[in-house]
């Protein structure tokens, strides 16, 4: 029948699971940790703290797995918890900076996924500024995207940071594979990091600390101009009161000095004291297409991205492939859609016989992508690139390890693995992969002259 | 900062819009397209009408275009076309049954695509019933994920059906070959409808009708035992009075008749005559384990499938490859996560010079997929498959038209272009390529008879 009705958006994502990592028992292992971990790592991030991250999963039967992470962040904010938990759609990650996380949808996916496979609440205990520790047990209300609260209570034994504790039914065996190559791949990206894995009664493994180096964590950042869609500019304008034009421009955008806004204006015919209260929507819809167009307005700033670095990420390839030849290359900062971008790469080249070649790590905003790789636009990018003219060939094995940063990762899926061919992203990736492509060049012929000599 | 705060769905879609199709200009033409021919087409289904469509596009400037789908459709109820239009997961399609709209969010993208881009408000006109037809002029208030009626009113110049029309900012020259190569492959699954493209003044292109034969539209199914994960269990117990457990199980699911019910419930040493609200937590645990293990449980019922059939797609195969060699097979009705799913495919021979061989025509319940379809499970079955030892060589151009039917499409992303790698999907996949693949051979060796003679 024709029945009109609307699902919320917590049944949206329990429908079509596959579209957020939890499709199959395998990759729901691997999506549970990775969803914990990175929010472990973005709060110990914000906190300026060495991370130390615990991941411990217990296997209780055959397929049903406890899954526990903990970490020696800051903790959050007691009257958060729940929905940071149990709703989908909620978290402190929105304003415009490099963080993992994004959706505010990671980890009551997790839980979704929990309480969907074993009937189990999660449980999350944190410490957050003085005063005792919190604990919580949790469920989703699916139905109306809410938390149900099990349990609140102050929790007297725990002194630090917030630990996840999470029952899901999943298929270890195949998925123990991709989570170690997950963790070694975050301790390149994130080489500050410690994590610790343990399975079973198996002896722990530790990834991690290549570097004590904190990286500044990034700053939130005004919109560029060129991100000032229509309805970014109408909720912009309604947001704040009025004021003139001059000011709204200066104010609210990044990169838009008085004299850049007043040239701007003059450009466009506009009387830089008129109100923003008094402009029509036919003149909104002007500024806007011109806000995205108007080539006056420099490059966006970059204290809003928080790359991986050259000193970081040579350190941690080095301890990896320690007798590798290895190059470091970085692009931008530019934009895409306005948000600021910066691309950076390193070329390890190894002497092992190659299997594919080269081969391409992912990471966008410093967490490895290990899935989707076919369709992801540094994949893409990859793929246009003649490697042979720089030498490229069976005489060793050539890695590239790419991290995309930006205030906005075009993801192509919600469940974080694959992103979207943006023409501005994928030129830029060209450019960095023929930058490498120089460098293994280069590198090439210099082994080649230190052999014959 | 740390500031906790939620948004809406529609906010997360406008931010993440290449997740539903709309990440750049190109693509966005073919999405707002695709979202309104399909919503016609399902409509004209359900209400047992041969359809008739007409896709207009005027370029009214070099990337401003104005897009109006009309059908002859049964149109809807006025009350509701705010909601259906101006609200993302609002929607007619949430019920278990074969159809083509499955999120309640496509023609909401698409409206709010328009206003991003243009400003403009959607036009919906439409016909439902007896007495006037309605208009009505909308525009998505994103923040609140609801719609905003700038106008409504009676429209009594327009008589049947109903007609959507937006302006959006896109290419169109990059975006044509894939509109039409849609519009051509919609008449292939779906051959009963015709369809009118006319963009600006060229002469119009009509794609079908190539038959008259309305298919069954497909019935609302009770959901099978299969599908009975915890959630959906408790779903169900709490929809209901209390009753009878084997009353319950006979009321609820398909393929549950008093024998099997009081049979399943021995089996789980439960008394048939408990109530379901006297269950404990536990016990609907154990319940929807048994539920989702127990093999008495006849495969799924497919009165909630539509597929194509064979008549119908060799009718309109044979229409587009006149001298071509076509065999068809059918694989189901089996189920994924309960879900009754039937593959159907043909195979196409034709004397041209191959491109790629074979080459794979995808398509989820009768849907037209042409964008991401390295990691679709259709195209890893397909390349799990020798297609040498079936003779598929380049002598001769082997298409394989592949569609799956199922009451939930497993998409991997919002924007419904690639299906998720479900296990059972996967193996039927192959198992059909196969069979079609045998198909090939016996048909080369006949061939190759008939020419020697
Ligand atoms: N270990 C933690 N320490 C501190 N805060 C946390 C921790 N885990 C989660 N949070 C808080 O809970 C919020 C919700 O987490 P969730 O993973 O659902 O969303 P997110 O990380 O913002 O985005 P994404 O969906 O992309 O992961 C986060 O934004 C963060 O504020
Ligand atoms: N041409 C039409 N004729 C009749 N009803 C329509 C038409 N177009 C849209 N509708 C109604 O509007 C609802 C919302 O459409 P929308 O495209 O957003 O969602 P959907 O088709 O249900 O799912 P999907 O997001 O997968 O397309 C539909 O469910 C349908 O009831
Ligand atoms: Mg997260
Ligand atoms: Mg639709």
């Amino acid at each position: 029948g024709t029945e009109f009705t609307s699902i919320s958006v917590a049944e949206f994502f329990y429908r079509n699971r596959q579209m957020v990592g939890f499709g199959n028992p395998t990759q729901a292992v691997y999506s549970t940790i990775r969803e914990l971990v990175e929010n472990s790592l973005d709060a110990c991030e914000d906190a300026k703290i060495l991370p130390e991250i615990n991941v411990i999963i217990r296997r209780e039967s055959s397929d049903l797995l406890l899954i526990e992470v903990s970490d020696n962040g800051p903790g959050m904010p007691y009257q958060f918890v729940p929905e940071a938990f149990g709703k989908v759609l909620f978290g402190s990650k929105y304003g415009l900076r490099h963080k993992r996380g994004t959706f505010g949808l990671g980890v009551t996916m997790a839980v979704l996924y929990g309480q969907l496979t074993t009937n189990y609440p999660a449980t999350i205990i944190t410490k957050h500024g003085q005063g005792e520790a919190n604990e919580f047990r949790l469920l989703v209300d699916i139905k109306n995207n809410t938390p149900i609260i099990e349990y609140s209570g102050p929790n007297s034994s725990h002194s630090i940071g917030t630990k996840v504790t999470l029952k899901i039914r999943g298929d270890l065996k195949r998925s123990k594979l991709r989570i170690t190559e997950y963790l070694r791949l975050t301790s390149v990206s994130t080489p500050h990091a410690q994590i610790t894995l343990l399975i079973d009664d198996n002896p722990p493994i530790q990834f991690g600390r290549y570097s004590k180096m904190i990286p500044t964590p990034p700053r939130i950042s005004r919109p560029h101009p060129r991100s000032a869609d229509i309805e970014l500019l109408h909720h912009l304008i309604s947001n704040n009161n009025s004021m003139t034009l001059k000011a709204f421009l200066v104010d609210t955008f990044q990169k838009c000095g008085t004299k850049t806004a007043t040239r701007f204006l003059h450009f466009l015919s506009l009387n830089p004291n008129r109100t923003t209260e008094s402009l029509t929507r036919d003149e909104i819809v002007r500024i806007s297409n011109a806000l995205r167009n108007y080539n006056g307005f420099d490059k966006p700033e970059s204290q809003c991205l928080s790359p991986i670095g050259k000193d970081s990420l040579m350190e941690a390839l080095n301890r990896l492939y320690p007798s590798a030849s290895i190059k470091y290359e970085i692009r931008g900062p530019f934009e895409w859609n306005g948000h600021p971008t910066i691309l950076e790469g390193a070329v390890v080249i190894t002497d092992s016989t190659p299997a594919e070649n080269p081969s391409l790590i992912r990471f966008a905003n410093k967490v490895p992508l290990l899935y989707d790789a076919s369709d992801d636009v540094l994949t893409l990018a990859m793929k246009r690139i003649n490697w042979n003219r720089y030498g490229v060939d069976t005489n060793s094995q050539v890695l590239l390890f790419v991290n995309l940063c930006s205030t906005r990762i075009p993801y192509r899926e919600a469940g974080k693995q694959s992103i979207a061919a943006i023409p501005a992203i994928q030129s830029e990736a060209e450019l960095l992969f023929k930058t490498l492509g120089r460098a293994i060049k280069r590198e090439s012929s210099s082994i080649r002259r230190s052999k014959r000599n």
